[in-house]
């Protein structure tokens, strides 16, 4: 009568069970931001911008400051001049997706310590329902994480979570004079995992380059 | 060292494939 039903038999089924990590056919490069504060405690940064406090009643310029906290933006003036307007400079990250109070404020508290031999790390959550989540599509009914009806929540993007390690070697020394100080050379290591039956690993190498001295973030004045 | 550090990343490698 004209309905067809599926009637292959599947006889292949992917069985890797590969944890190692072999090389890819082009490097991916995308940034990272880290704020190691005055404690030495570090911060995975979404974005962050320098911005400049006004000046005092006796005219000497404000401060710098680093801002992450989009709150915060409307007390300080921007560093550089677009046209008549100042304005601030900022730096991003690759995505995080980051929610709740980690969003407004802008970062995640990272564990470990920031110097040569040791390893920064961090797990960031991707939900289901992120607008920024890549298998989630707002307009796709068989992704747009609702039944075919449109009428009731079901996940149909992957939620996923990611283990970012940031490993500096311990041996810093080269040929410029600023390893060690100002650059610092490792390994990124990033474990993903809600996506495939085993975690994804991915690794490659990073330079972190100290941009910014200022060991405070969001100050209030 | 305390301040801001950005960092470049190059992925080299990737499992499982």
């Amino acid at each position: 009568d004209g309905v067809a039903t599926n009637a292959v038999e599947i006889s292949y089924v992917a069985k890797t069970t590969m944890a190692e990590v072999t090389p890819v056919s082009q490097p991916l490069e995308f940034n990272v931001l880290i704020h190691v504060d005055n404690t030495g405690a570090s911060k995975i940064l979404q974005e962050v911008y320098l911005m400049q406090a006004p000046q005092s009643a006796n005219g000497a310029p404000g401060s710098f400051v680093l801002i992450s906290d989009r709150r915060n933006l409307a007390n300080f003036q921007g560093t550089a001049m677009k046209g008549r307007e100042r304005s601030g400079r900022r730096l991003s990250s690759m995505v995080l997706g980051l929610n709740g109070a980690a969003r407004t404020n802008g970062y995640l508290a990272m564990s470990g310590q920031f110097k040569a031999g040791n390893a920064v790390t961090v797990t960031v959550g991707m939900d289901s329902q992120s607008p920024l989540n890549p298998f989630y599509h707002k307009y796709h009914p068989d992704h747009d994480n609702l039944t075919a009806d449109f009428k009731v929540y079901q996940e149909e993007a992957y939620g996923f979570s990611r283990d970012i390690t940031v490993a500096l070697n311990a041996d810093q020394d080269g040929a410029g004079s600023k390893d060690g100080s100002e650059v610092m050379k490792g390994t990124y290591t990033e474990v993903i995992r809600g996506l495939h039956r085993l975690p994804i690993q991915v690794t490659g190498q990073v330079e972190m380059v100290r941009v910014s001295t200022l060991g405070v973030i969001n100050p209030t004045t | 060292a305390p301040g801001l550090w950005l960092g470049r990343v190059s992925i080299g490698g990737v499992s499982p494939v």
